[in-house]
């Protein structure tokens, strides 16, 4: 029993720590996702002429650095959902171990 | 005599007004040149890509655009020493009214 009760307080500790990563990379995603979003705002702003490098910037090109943009802010967006399912995956985990806890 | 004092003192008058006016030409010159400049050093510190619109910037292209700029820079110069000597003028003129004032 002694093997079992250090083996669950072993496996609670993992849990929690790879938990507290999973937080980490949650709000670096957050972090790129949001980046993305001031340089999508910013481009969308930008009408017939770029007012940093004065080239004249056609509707076209415009949409195509946006959908690239996009594209990456999907990729962002997806990435933040499986962090959010390994975190749930992680807490059914943590939950059982817990229950277990008091039972040994 | 009394019509040439009043012709003397109409003359005075008339380059002081002209005067006024070239020194406001004068600034208005030396504030596009102000801004030309800032245009200029604002596009001479673009490497690589346009931090605005995300472009990248050949090193042929952002030349060009500093020639036309410079171009433009080197008018607004000419066009402030031609202000200048039209000032000089003014001023002998003036000089010359003033100093036949108190001969009549
Ligand atoms: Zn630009």
């Amino acid at each position: 029993i002694n093997e079992m009760i250090k083996n669950n307080q072993l496996k609670i500790e993992e849990l929690t720590e790879e938990k507290q990563k999973l937080n980490e990379q949650k709000g670096k995603v957050k972090n790129q996702g949001d980046e993305l979003k001031k340089r999508i705002k910013k481009i969308e702003e930008l009408k017939g002429a770029c007012p940093t490098c004065e080239r004249p910037l056609e509707e076209h090109t415009k949409e195509e650095i946006l959908k690239d943009l996009n594209e990456e802010i999907e990729q962002k967006r997806a990435e933040y959902k499986q962090l959010i399912e390994k975190e749930k995956e992680l807490d059914k985990q943590l939950k059982l171990e817990k229950q277990i806890q008091p039972l040994l």
